[in-house]
């Protein structure tokens, strides 16, 4: 554990708790893709499997529990609660043309041939392309409510801050993990744009429009 | 192996 891992883990959970209570409080799911939200439960299912097969520490327990409760959390209120307010009109990233390839690079090139080794590299992989419905989303209208925006920034921040993480880890412990470097880079390059226009823009406008 | 990820990240 280094301060980069700390600071992304603790800006990743910012997100989804902001996420989840802009949904809560303003009652409504407008402008949120329900299909990145799926995307994002089906990613941390799928990665902390080994929460039942082994242990490693209370403190990662305690974060894959987190992330995953509130993953479905996020979708029950899109889907189910506050289904009225999902624009769904809007949301119409067609995924298949994510979880297809994905599934087919993960079968393709991973660590190990092994169910619970695939469906790693399958969430990492899916992670990495799993908010292009929402930038899809947010680019079809040209606005996103600010909250939304501060959402996408930790999002994005926390991949950022797990690539130097990794730096940090290949120079003081000779740790990498190739197929989780790559597959970061890819994310918050994904993000770049957005990072620009929310540093910009996003700071001095409301409601934000690209 | 070194490049083998560790799980312990999240």
């Amino acid at each position: 554990m280094n301060v980069f891992r700390l600071t992304g883990d603790l800006s990743h959970l910012a997100a989804i708790i902001i996420l989840l209570l802009k949904i809560w409080k303003s009652r409504s799911c407008a402008g949120i893709s329900g299909k990145s939200q799926i995307l994002f439960a089906i990613v941390f299912t799928t990665r902390y499997l080994d929460l039942l097969t082994s242990f490693i520490s209370l403190y990662n327990t305690c974060m894959k529990v987190i992330y995953i409760g509130c993953a479905y959390a996020t979708v029950y209120l899109i889907y189910a609660k506050f289904r009225a307010t999902y624009d769904g009109n809007h949301d119409s990233f067609r995924v298949e043309f994510l979880v297809v390839p994905v599934g087919g690079l993960s079968v393709l090139i991973n660590h190990d041939f092994s169910p619970l080794e695939i469906l790693w590299t399958f969430s990492i992989y899916l992670e990495s392309v799993a908010i292009l419905p929402q930038l899809f989303m947010i680019s079809k209208t040209g606005e996103a409510e600010t909250i939304t925006t501060h959402y996408l920034f930790c999002l994005g921040l926390y991949r950022a801050l797990y690539l130097f993480n990794w730096i940090w880890r290949f120079y003081f412990e000779g740790f990498f993990d190739m197929i989780a470097i790559v597959a970061g880079v890819v994310q918050t390059v994904l993000y770049c744009d957005f990072f620009y226009l929310y540093v910009t823009k996003g700071w001095f406008s409301r409601p934000y429009r690209l | 192996s070194d490049s083998q990820n560790d799980k312990d990240e999240l």
